[in-house]
């Protein structure tokens, strides 16, 4: 399904480049179950936009369900993107201003669904991640972990096939980490593919396979049996 | 030097009101290096908030080094806050257009500290960290544990004596968590309180005691010898 074939990434800033990734090849089949890990600055969540097409590599290839999409148009990704893909972002990414209930609703709204199929699907998406109580506060109104799980509530509402989430317990204390991670195996064995970051190993282990990067390289790819 | 009698928060959302803190009692001296743990929403943020006089209590009193500053005002706590407190929020709350240096020479600015002398400590501060060659990035040319490291360095770069730390390793891999608990412990034996609130384990174990929060009360104080 994701097929990354010697990606690199530069960013060029005035008298230095940075080397974000540098030349990684990786396949990932549709249903797998992917932890990665690595170093702070190491190249993470670079792969992470480049997979969900929110970037484009420097150079190199990136084929997604067989097509090319490292030179695919902008409008062009963003209809895979909101089609196929649930994305927890590092940092969240909420709007300041929208409540709870809106938050998760809003890719709903761009694929069309009315407005009352939308406020269900959306309250029952922040019931499963615990906050059915709080679908009316707005992010300042919220706790961090309470934050972390209204993104990962609006990754799920589409019911995507494939999700990405950066770092989707690091707010969270262990045994609502453990919640989620639950989420996650079912939606798995359900046969969505996930991609997750992580630096803990504890949530590491729930996936079947781990990429580890480093300096923006593959430096080991760990399918131990015992996953 | 902190202590906190009886504190509650409440916010009042239209129909429904928030009990964040229920009455919390608590005390801790000067130079303690104490860990605060707890599930997603129990209170944690909001109790650093109060400690760190960047919100008051709804009841209850809370004294800083002896002085009342629950009904203090503003301006007056902003005072004590600049002069004594290095806050790293749990959200970073980095500015988003400002390159790292510039954001660690922040509070000497406001401590009115000349600017060759700014431009130096914040360095140092950002090397500190393991960030020397991130200088001119902006927080947008950051990977999230690059950001969390910023927003290390700068509660650190005024030498405060009491560091009040929201998740501080929270984006960041083992290793480079490790460091910044060295940096802690170093700046402990050095006679500087800290507060710090995290959900692993591994990073409380550097604290000599750990407060464990659970729907706005205090429910343990541990203070086990082995630590
Ligand atoms: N401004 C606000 N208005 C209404 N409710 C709020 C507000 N700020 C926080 N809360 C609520 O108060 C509770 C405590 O929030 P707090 O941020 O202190 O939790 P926390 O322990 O830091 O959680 P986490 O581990 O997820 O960061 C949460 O249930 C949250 O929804
Ligand atoms: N827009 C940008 N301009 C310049 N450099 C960038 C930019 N975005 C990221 N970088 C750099 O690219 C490198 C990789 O960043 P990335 O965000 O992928 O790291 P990461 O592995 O996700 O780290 P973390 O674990 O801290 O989140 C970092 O060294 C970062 O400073
Ligand atoms: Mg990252
Ligand atoms: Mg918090």
């Amino acid at each position: 399904m994701i097929d990354l074939q010697d990606v690199t990434k530069r960013y060029e800033m005035g008298t230095q480049t940075v080397h974000a990734l540098r030349g990684l090849t990786a396949h990932i089949d549709t249903g797998e179950f992917v932890a990665i890990m690595g170093p702070s600055g190491s190249g993470k969540s670079t792969l992470m936009n480049i997979i969900g097409c929110l970037d484009r590599p420097t150079t190199g290839r990136y084929l997604l369900d067989g097509t090319d999409v490292s030179t695919m148009r902008g409008d062009a990704q963003a209809a895979i993107r909101n089609r196929h893909v649930g994305f927890v972002f590092q940092r969240f990414n909420l709007l300041a201003r929208t409540d709870a209930r809106h938050q998760v609703e809003l890719p709903l709204v761009y694929s069309g669904v009315a407005a009352r199929e939308r406020r269900q699907l959306a309250l029952e998406a922040l019931k499963a991640v615990g906050l059915g109580d709080r679908a009316d506060h707005k992010p300042d109104e919220l706790s961090g972990g309470q934050q972390q799980r209204v993104a990962i509530a609006r990754a799920l509402v589409t019911s995507p096939s494939l999700i990405l989430a950066d770092e989707p317990t690091g707010a969270l204390d262990t045994t609502t980490g453990a919640e989620i991670m639950g989420i996650f195996e079912r939606l798995n064995a359900a046969g969505i593919t996930i991609v997750m970051v992580t630096h803990e190993p504890e949530v590491a282990a729930h996936a079947q396979r781990v990429l580890h990067i480093r300096d923006g390289l593959l430096v080991a790819d760990d399918s131990s049996p015992e996953r």
